[in-house]
C-alpha cells in the first residue's frame, strides 16, 4: 500500500473489498495516473471523485476529462485546470486518508467565468459539480484547496503559449496557429523539441525509437546503420549480430528470434526454397514425407498441403544448385520448423528432383449457418 | 454496440467472449485459427496472467449456453511489445488457446487481410459485441453496420489524441452506430468480393459512448499487424 494504514488482509471481514491486498488497497490514497493531472501540487488521490467516478480508469474515459482540457484553451479562467483536477482526482491527505475538496470560491470562480463559454457551443457545465457541496475557504474544522501562485495553469496534455494561454499539445507544430501569439508554431524543428528528424519526410520521432527494431520513419531511416556485424555474421531485426551458421538452423539465437523468421518460402509455382546460413537452397525430394509438407505449409501460415510433388530440378539461374537434404532422424524432432529438419548441405541430389508443394489458404471467413433460409 | 440490433446464432461464428471470473464477460475477441484468437492489449490491464482467462465461442446469448458453445482456457497471452497504455497505440494481443476448437457452422475462424490491404474509406463493414448498448449491457450479441472513415477525417474528431497508422476509424459523425465499453477486442469485419469475410479492426477506443454519443470508434488496424500476428503464431507453434 501507499500508506501503512491499509490492512494486509481481510481478517475474515466480509465487507472488506476483495481487491484489498497489500498492493492494491481500496479505501486508501492512490498515486495519480490521470495524464492531464500529473503536474498538481499533490500526488495522491482517492475515489470516488466529486463526479461520482469510481476509478481513475473511469475518469480517464469520462466526458469531463476531455471537456475541461478543451475548455482551458479558451482562457476563461486562469485556475480552471487546477479546479478540474481537484474534482477529477481529488487530493487525498496521506495522514488522514481523507479527500480534500476544492474551496467553494475556486469552484464558483471557475463556473462563473467558464459556464457561458460552454453555453456558446451548446454544452453545459458538468451537472455533478455543484459548488455548494464544497466548504468556504477558512471555514471552521474543514480544509479546502486553493491554488497558490506557482500552480501550473496548463496540464501536461497542453502546450503553454508565450502569452500564457494553454493549447492542446496535439496542436503544437500541426501547421495551424492556435496560440494568440502564434508561439505554438515556433521552433517546430525536431531538434528544438528534443526529437529526432527523419531525413526523408522530416517527421519527428523520439530518440528511443531509433534502432529499436520498429521502423517509424516512412523510409525507415531510423532502422539503418544500427549495427556493425562482421562478414561471417548476419544482423537480427533488433540489430544484434549472430554468426551466419546459426541463421535458420531451427533454434533461436537472436533475442527477438528474427534469425528464424521467413526461413521457408515457395517460389516458381510451389518449389520449396529454404534460406539457411544466409544462402538459398532447394530441398532434395529424397526422404521427403507428407508430414514434412504439412509442417512446411503450417509454418508459412497456410492450410495443410494439398499436394506434394518431386519435380525435375532444372538449372535455375536464380539459385546455384545448392541442396538441402532431409535429416534421416527428422521424425524425432517433428515439433521443429522445417529448417531445423534439413541438413547435409551439398551440390548433389541423387534423384535430381526438388520438392514442390501446393499450400492453400486456411478455410476462413465463411459463415454457413448464416445462409438464407427459404420461408 | 450503440444503435445496432440483436444478432442471430451463426451470423458471426468468429466472435468470442473473453471471460474472467468472477466478472464473466470482460472483452470481445476474434477466432483466427483453430488454436488462436485476437483481442486488444488493454483488456489485460490488471489481469495479465493467462490462467485467469477463458474464451467462449459459438454463443449468442451470454446467459444461455448454446449447444454449439465451445469454451477454451487461454494458454498464453502475447501482448504487442510496443503497446502504449497512455495513448492506446499498438493495442493488440494474440491469444493461444489451451487446445484446438472444433470448426463448426457456429465456430469458425475469420480471414486476416493480406499485407497492405486496407478497406476503402466509406466502405460499409460490421461490428459486433456484448458491450454497452447505451443504457444497459445486453445478454444477446449485438451487431451494427459502420462506415470506414479516413484517418484525416477521423483525426478531426479527436483533439486530444493522435490517430496513428496502427489505428482504423469507423462509424458516423453523430456516433449513431458505434462500439462501446465491453465491445473492446471484438471484430470489425468487411465482406470481400468473393463472399468471404476479413478482419480489419479490433474495437479499441473512442469518445465517451453511453452518456453522449460523439464521433466514430477507433479500432486496432489489423492490416498493420498481419505480419506480426502470423509471426507470433509461427514462433509459438515451433517453440522458437
Amino acid at each position: 500500500c501507499i500508506s501503512t494504514s491499509c490492512s494486509t488482509s481481510c481478517h475474515g471481514n466480509t465487507s472488506c473489498d476483495l481487491r484489498n491486498t497489500a498492493s492494491n488497497c481500496t479505501g486508501g490514497c492512490e498515486p495519480i495516473s490521470l495524464e492531464i493531472c500529473m503536474n498538481l501540487p499533490y500526488n495522491f488521490t482517492k475515489f470516488p471523485n466529486y463526479l461520482g467516478h469510481q476509478s481513475q480508469k473511469e475518469t480517464s474515459v469520462s466526458w469531463e476529462s476531455s471537456l475541461f482540457p478543451a475548455l482551458v484553451q479558451t482562457n476563461c479562467y486562469k485556475y480552471l485546470m487546477f479546479f478540474a483536477c481537484t474534482v477529477l482526482v481529488p487530493m487525498c491527505d496521506p495522514l488522514t486518508q481523507h479527500r480534500v475538496p476544492p474551496c467553494r470560491s475556486l469552484c464558483r470562480n471557475s463556473k462563473e467565468r467558464c459556464e457561458t463559454v460552454l453555453g456558446i457551443v451548446g454544452l453545459q457545465w458538468p451537472e455533478d459539480t455543484d459548488c455548494a457541496q464544497f466548504p468556504e475557504e477558512g471555514q471552521a474544522n474543514s480544509t479546502c484547496l486553493m491554488p497558490d501562485q506557482d500552480v501550473k495553469e496548463c496540464s501536461p496534455s497542453h502546450f503553454k503559449c508565450g502569452s500564457g494561454r494553454c493549447v492542446l499539445s496535439s496542436k503544437r507544430c500541426d501547421g495551424h496557429t492556435d496560440c494568440d501569439d502564434d508561439s505554438d508554431e515556433d521552433a517546430c524543428g525536431c531538434v528544438e523539441r528534443g526529437l529526432w528528424e527523419c531525413p526523408g519526410d522530416r517527421s519527428c520521432i523520439r530518440h528511443n525509437m531509433i534502432c529499436d527494431g520498429f521502423p517509424d520513419c516512412n523510409q525507415q531511416e531510423d532502422e539503418v546503420n544500427c549495427s556493425a556485424c562482421s562478414s561471417h555474421e548476419l544482423e537480427c531485426n533488433n540489430h544484434e549480430c549472430v554468426h551466419r551458421s546459426f541463421w535458420c538452423d531451427g533454434r533461436k539465437h537472436c533475442k527477438d528470434s528474427s534469425d528464424e523468421w521467413n526461413c521457408v518460402s515457395l517460389f516458381d509455382g510451389g518449389k520449396v526454397l529454404v534460406y539457411k546460413s544466409g544462402l538459398e537452397y532447394q530441398v532434395c525430394a529424397d526422404g521427403w514425407s507428407s508430414n514434412l509438407s504439412s509442417i512446411t505449409c503450417t509454418q508459412m501460415g497456410l492450410g495443410s498441403s494439398l499436394s506434394t510433388q518431386a519435380v525435375e530440378a532444372e538449372s535455375l539461374s536464380v539459385i546455384r544448385r545448392r541442396w538441402l537434404h532431409v535429416h534421416p532422424d527428422w521424425s524425432q524432432h517433428d515439433t521443429s520448423a522445417l529448417q531445423g529438419l534439413l541438413g547435409k548441405r551439398g551440390q548433389s541430389c541423387p534423384s535430381h528432383t526438388s520438392v514442390s508443394l501446393q499450400c492453400p489458404k486456411h478455410d476462413c471467413g465463411r459463415r454457413p449457418a448464416a445462409r438464407m433460409v427459404k420461408r | 454496440i450503440l444503435g445496432g440490433r440483436t444478432s442471430r446464432p451463426g451470423r458471426w461464428p468468429w466472435q468470442c467472449s473473453l471471460q474472467s471470473d468472477p466478472s464473466g464477460h470482460i472483452c470481445g475477441c476474434v477466432l483466427i485459427g483453430r488454436k488462436w484468437a485476437l483481442t486488444v492489449a488493454h483488456c489485460f490491464e490488471g489481469r495479465e496472467s493467462a490462467d485467469v482467462w477463458k474464451v467462449v465461442l459459438g454463443i449468442n446469448n451470454l446467459d444461455h449456453p448454446s449447444p454449439y458453445m465451445q469454451t477454451r482456457q487461454v494458454k498464453s497471452i502475447i501482448v504487442h511489445s510496443r503497446y502504449n497504455r497512455a495513448v492506446v497505440d499498438y493495442d493488440i494481443s494474440v491469444l493461444e488457446l489451451e487446445s484446438e476448437v472444433e470448426v463448426t457452422s457456429y465456430v469458425r475462424p475469420i480471414c486476416l487481410p493480406d499485407r497492405g490491404q486496407l478497406p476503402k474509406p466509406d466502405k460499409y463493414c460490421h461490428i459486433t459485441g456484448w458491450g454497452h448498448v447505451g443504457n444497459r449491457m445486453p445478454f444477446k450479441l449485438q451487431e451494427g453496420e459502420v462506415r470506414i472513415i479516413s484517418v484525416s477525417q477521423c483525426q478531426s474528431y479527436f483533439d486530444m489524441k493522435t490517430i496513428t497508422s496502427r489505428m482504423l476509424c469507423a462509424g458516423y459523425e453523430a456516433g449513431t452506430i458505434d462500439s462501446c465499453m465491453g465491445d473492446s477486442g471484438g471484430p470489425l469485419v468487411c465482406e470481400e468480393d468473393d463472399g468471404r469475410w476479413s478482419l480489419y479492426g479490433l474495437t479499441s477506443w473512442g469518445s465517451v459512448c453511453f452518456s453522449k454519443v460523439l464521433g466514430p470508434g477507433v479500432y486496432a488496424n489489423i492490416t498493420h499487424f498481419t505480419e506480426w500476428i502470423e509471426r507470433q503464431i509461427y514462433l509459438r507453434t515451433f517453440h522458437l
